[in-house]
């Protein structure tokens, strides 16, 4: 059930670079799990390319922290390097520790592990017991945890404080942002890697998620639950919490009171803090610290920074907009849609008249405050109104060749936004409104056909 | 839906979060574009990766071997023109048309849609206990002036909404159906004449219930299919 990957910290689209690194190293041919394995099985493999591509499998000696190695970008590699030699933190007592700390907690420099002075000592280096230069070590399972003979003749050795990787890092509010490298459950199951679905078939894809760091199979919050967990290696124990410390005074997380709202709200509202306390149809919502008509896990204790006051409408899960659990039985989520959303239109400078056709200012910008496209450009848009065939239009400035009705507007800089209207608001009162008319009988194709369920063929 | 039936309705589109969860209806107007509502979006520029339209199916939580359904990756997003509350969705690949997935036909500019018509509304949300909230549910509503409809709304519609008769039994949309179609029978075919907007109270009896008006639209959203 346990995946080899789960020993690897990985990067995709990764390539690690070394002096002794030559293009055409072997590449073999199996799946990236296989490829783990492998180099789980190899003393002197700390880390692999996997390309998918071709399913290749490159075995590597070194990892970004070996000397002349460097991490580049390439979309065909993706970079495996294990755990124990790329984590700043202990698992136990951390016999497996392979990083690169030299330095002991009260600030002395280590002594390499081949010299015998200033401590004479009995340890060979090789690579089974991982005694590389003068890094921190733990070759007898010493309970503190890693440490070094020091260069300090004073001080014949010393431990050298590095953390486990359960208090490493603490979480604050409900740990969305944590992102330590604790890898197992607070019973102590092992976590599975997030990139894969077994033994639990889970909706958490990393690609899915590029925001909530779904990284390996360490411990994270993606669905904004009380704190930390993972999916477990083991097929049945779905999910468990990670113990993890809370930070001190979490009340400090609050948003910055610039970036909360009351009367709107931006975004997904995850920073409203105004005292709505209906659903968008009017139905009032249950109080946050009731558990009637509906239980929940949004206790206001829990989710401290997500102020969860009163019955007021929330955003404490990453939602659409803010939200409550209703006061009705039958009806337990519901936005509050009603709440207005914060305008994000630019401050407007200019004006224009009807539609904006003859408009022949200099605005640039659009009511979001993107950049126009320069209308002689081919990029990021293609344009269908060029300088060629309409003189008139200028650099990138807002102009309206085609008479559109809701006024002048430009190609946007922004590859998501094709077009957009400008920042810019009519001279006198709002666009001319048209004429609503009943038209004349219109012939529709390929559209609003439907096939009809007649009632009496049914048995 | 609030006093509907099980029905199909072909270019409804179920919008889904990351989590595969309903949160808002559309409609399709072109095999790669829905239409839907501003509300249900956070941004015009917010990440979609994730997000996803299901097409094709009349359950609320098909199952994978559901035999008609679709699930397509939304890609873009364009916020409509100002005051609009309009969004239309670009699909990353066009939806397969067939007897579960059809285009709704879009109507002429500035198309009045005639007093008394016949429509219907559309959608997976809040059925307020008057019916099965696991399938597509569909209402009938009947179209009223905007000057009637005013009456009661005391001068609160715009032009750029419509209007339909509140039966003295709640019928109407309700939460997780905006976004969703209001669609009327006209020249033997559907055509997307309403956009489901949030009303203060699901199906309120004796009040009519305010739709964004499409047809205020059409060359908006003719131009963003050509320009995108």
């Amino acid at each position: 059930i346990r995946s080899p990957l789960n020993d690897f910290q990985s990067l995709t689209a990764t390539e690690l670079r070394h002096p002794s690194y030559q293009s055409d190293n072997q590449e073999r041919l199996m799946d990236v799990e296989e490829c783990a394995q492998l180099c789980n099985q190899l003393l002197d493999c700390r880390a692999f390319h996997y390309i998918p591509r071709n399913q290749g499998c490159q075995l590597l000696s070194w990892t970004q922290h070996s000397a002349q190695a460097q991490l580049q970008k390439n979309v065909l590699y993706d970079l495996y390097q294990k755990k124990d030699y790329v984590r700043d933190c202990i698992v136990n007592n951390g016999l497996n520790y392979r990083g690169t700390v030299a330095v002991t907690a009260g600030g002395i420099t280590c002594q390499h592990w081949n010299h015998k002075f200033p401590a004479d000592h009995k340890y060979i280096p090789d690579s089974r017991n991982g005694l590389e230069k003068n890094y921190c070590r733990n070759p007898d399972s010493d309970q503190q945890g890693p440490w070094c003979y020091t260069t300090n003749p004073e001080i014949r050795y010393q431990t050298c404080g590095i953390k486990t990787c359960q208090e490493a890092t603490c979480f604050t509010c409900n740990g969305e942002d944590y992102q330590g490298s604790l890898d197992y459950t607070e019973s102590g199951l092992e976590c599975q890697r997030w990139d894969l679905q077994y033994p639990h078939k889970h909706p958490y894809k990393p690609n899915k998620y590029p925001d909530k760091n779904l990284d390996d199979n360490y411990c994270r919050n993606p669905d904004n639950s009380e704190r930390p967990w993972c999916y477990t290696t083991n097929p049945l124990q779905e999910r468990e919490f990670c113990s993890i410390p809370r930070c001190p005074s979490t009340r400090q997380q609050q948003p910055p009171p610039k970036h909360t709202t009351h009367n709107c709200f931006k975004g997904k509202g995850e920073n409203y803090r105004g005292t709505a306390n209906t659903t968008a149809t009017g139905i009032p919502c249950q109080r946050w610290d009731a558990q009637t008509p509906h239980q929940h896990h949004f206790l206001p204790e829990n989710y401290e920074c997500k102020d969860l006051r009163e019955n007021y409408c929330r955003n404490p899960d990453g939602s659409e907009a803010p939200w409550c659990f209703t006061s009705r039985l039958g009806m337990r989520v519901a936005f509050c849609f009603q709440i207005k959303r914060c305008t994000d239109d630019i401050k407007v400078e200019d004006c224009y008249y009807e539609n904006g056709e003859q408009y022949r200012g200099s605005v640039s910008k659009t009511r979001k405050g993107i950049v126009c496209q320069h209308w002689s450009q081919k990029t990021p848009h293609k344009p269908q109104f060029t300088p060629t065939t309409y003189p008139w239009l200028e650099e990138n400035f807002c102009r309206n060749p085609d008479g559109d009705k809701y006024g002048p507007w430009c190609y946007t800089t922004d590859p998501g936004t094709p077009f957009d209207y400008c920042a810019l608001k009519p001279c006198r009162s709002g666009p001319k409104s048209s004429n609503l008319e009943t038209s004349d009988p219109v012939l529709f194709e390929e559209c609003g056909k439907r096939e009809e369920r007649r009632s009496r063929m049914l048995r | 839906v609030v006093g509907g039936r099980p029905g199909n309705s072909p270019w409804t589109v179920s919008l889904r979060n990351r989590q595969g969860q309903h949160f808002c209806g559309g409609s399709l107007v072109k095999d790669q574009w829905v239409v839907s509502a501003l509300q249900c979006f956070s941004s015009c520029r917010g990440p979609l990766t994730g997000y996803e339209a299901w097409l094709g199916t009349l359950f609320k939580d098909p199952q994978p071997s559901d035999p008609g359904l679709q699930k397509i990756p939304l890609i873009q997003m364009v916020c409509g023109p100002p005051g609009s509350q309009l969004v239309m969705i670009k699909l990353e690949r066009p939806a397969v048309l067939n007897n579960r997935v059809a285009l709704i036909c879009l109507p002429p500019e500035n198309y009045l849609v005639p007093g008394q018509t016949q429509c219907e509304i559309a959608g997976w949300g809040e059925t307020n206990g008057t019916g099965n909230n696991t399938v597509l549910n569909v209402a009938q509503l009947r179209v009223i002036a905007n000057e009637e409809c005013n009456i009661k709304h005391r001068g609160k519609v715009k032009n750029n909404e419509l209007c339909t008769m509140s039966p003295m039994v709640p019928v109407g949309a309700c939460e997780g159906d905006h976004g969703g179609p209001l669609a009327c029978f006209t020249h033997d075919c559907w055509v997307l004449e309403g956009i489901i907007i949030p009303n203060r109270v699901c199906a309120r009896p004796g009040w009519p219930a305010i739709f964004l008006r499409v047809s205020m639209y059409v060359d908006w959203i003719n131009k963003v299919i050509k320009l995108s």
